[in-house]
C-alpha cells in the first residue's frame, strides 16, 4: 500500500498522529501518548481497480471483468483501508476507576482500491 | 485559517482541528463514551503504578481484540479503587462504583480484591460478604462471598479471590464489600488491620467480557 507523497494523487495512506496532550485529554488517557489517525485519500483510475493491500488474485480477476465487459467509467474504485488493527487503551473512568481494552480496527494500516 | 507557523510540514490548521475532532469522536464512540469522563478524584501515581503492576501480574491475556467465536465480546480489564467506611469498628466497608450500562450483559473471567493487612498475631479469620442492594448490611441482607485463615503474621498486600461474586456483582453502578476481622474480644478490631489510607487503598482487580445486546459485527 502507498503512502501519500506530494506527487501522487493514486490512492494511497495519509498518516496523522493525534497526541493526546495537543487535545487536552492526556489527564484521562493513561497509555498510549496518543494515536496514528491514518486515513485513505487519493484516485481509484480503473486499471488499478482492486490493487494494493487486496489479494492480486482479486486485482486480476476485477481486472478481467473490465476487459471483458469494456467497462467504461460508470462504476469507480474507491480508495478503502484493506488492513487495520486495534489500538491498546488504558484510561479512567468517570469512577476514577482503570480500564484497560483493545479498540479493534481503530488504526488503519494499508489501503487500497476497491 | 492561518497556517500554521511553527511547522511547515504540518497540515494546515483548518485539517489538524478537523482530524483532533474526528480523533475525539471516534475514541468516544470506541470507548461507548457520551463524553470524556470528568474524574471524581485524582488517583494517587504510586496507588495507580501498584495496581497495574498486579493487573500485568495476574498473568493478564491481553484484553482480546475482535477474534473468531469471541467477536461478539469486547474484553476489559478493571482496577476500580474503594473507597472506606469505617462507620462500625467490627466490619470494613469497601464501596465500589462501576460505570457500566445496566444493559450490558457482563461476563467476569477474573476478579480479586487487594488489601494492605497488618496481621498481630496468626490465624485470624477474615470474612467478606457482599452487601445487599443499596449498601446495605444490617442483618441478614448480606452474602458471605468467602473467609481466610490469614495464618502468618506480619504486614503486606494480600489478595482474595470475588469469583465467588455472582456475575452481577460488576453490573450494579455500587457495590460494597464489608470486611469481617475475627477478632479473640481483645478489642482489635478490623479497621486496625486493613490499612485503608489513601496511599495503600485496597483495590480490586477485575477481567471481564462485555456482550453489547444490539452489538452487531459486519461480517464480510
Amino acid at each position: 500500500s502507498l503512502r501519500c507523497s506530494q506527487n501522487s494523487n493514486l490512492c494511497c495512506r495519509k498518516d496523522y498522529y493525534v497526541d493526546f496532550r495537543d487535545i487536552g485529554w492526556n489527564d484521562w488517557i493513561i497509555k498510549p501518548e496518543g494515536y496514528q489517525i491514518n486515513y485513505c485519500m487519493g484516485q481509484c483510475p480503473l486499471h488499478v481497480a482492486g490493487s494494493p493491500g487486496m489479494a492480486s488474485s482479486f486485482h486480476t480477476a476485477v481486472f478481467n471483468l473490465v476487459k471483458a465487459n469494456n467497462v467504461q467509467a460508470s462504476g469507480h474504485s474507491c480508495c478503502v483501508p484493506t488492513r487495520r488493527r486495534p489500538l491498546s487503551i488504558l484510561y479512567f473512568d468517570r469512577n476514577s476507576n482503570i480500564v484497560k481494552t483493545d479498540i479493534p480496527d481503530m488504526i488503519v494500516d494499508a489501503c487500497g482500491c476497491s | 485559517a492561518a497556517a500554521e507557523p511553527r511547522c511547515p510540514s504540518c497540515p494546515a490548521g483548518a485539517e489538524r482541528r478537523l482530524l483532533e475532532e474526528v480523533a475525539k469522536k471516534q475514541l468516544l464512540e470506541k470507548l461507548r463514551l457520551r463524553d470524556r469522563p470528568r474524574l471524581a478524584h485524582a488517583v494517587p501515581r504510586a496507588a495507580v503504578a501498584r495496581a497495574l503492576r498486579r493487573l500485568q501480574a495476574g498473568g493478564v491475556h491481553r484484553s482480546p481484540g475482535v477474534t473468531g467465536e469471541e467477536e461478539e465480546e469486547q474484553g476489559y480489564e478493571i482496577i476500580s479503587f474503594a473507597e472506606t467506611d469505617l462507620t462500625s469498628p467490627s466490619s470494613l466497608g469497601l464501596q465500589f462504583q462501576f460505570s457500566q450500562a445496566q444493559d450490558q450483559d457482563i461476563r467476569i473471567l477474573q476478579a480479586q480484591l487487594w488489601l494492605y493487612l497488618r496481621v498481630p498475631r496468626a490465624n485470624l479469620t477474615l470474612r467478606m460478604f457482599l452487601a445487599g442492594e443499596g449498601g446495605a448490611v444490617a442483618g441478614g441482607n448480606r452474602t458471605l462471598l468467602g473467609e481466610r485463615r490469614l495464618s502468618t503474621t506480619g504486614s503486606g498486600w494480600r489478595s482474595f479471590s470475588l469469583l465467588s461474586a455472582p456475575q452481577s456483582f460488576l453490573g450494579g453502578q455500587s457495590r460494597t464489600l464489608q470486611l469481617e476481622l475475627e477478632s479473640r474480644g481483645d478489642g482489635r478490631d478490623v479497621t486496625a488491620q486493613v490499612n485503608a489510607s489513601r496511599s495503600h487503598q485496597p483495590f480490586l482487580v477485575a477481567k471481564v467480557k462485555v456482550k453489547e445486546p444490539e452489538h452487531h459485527v459486519a461480517k464480510r
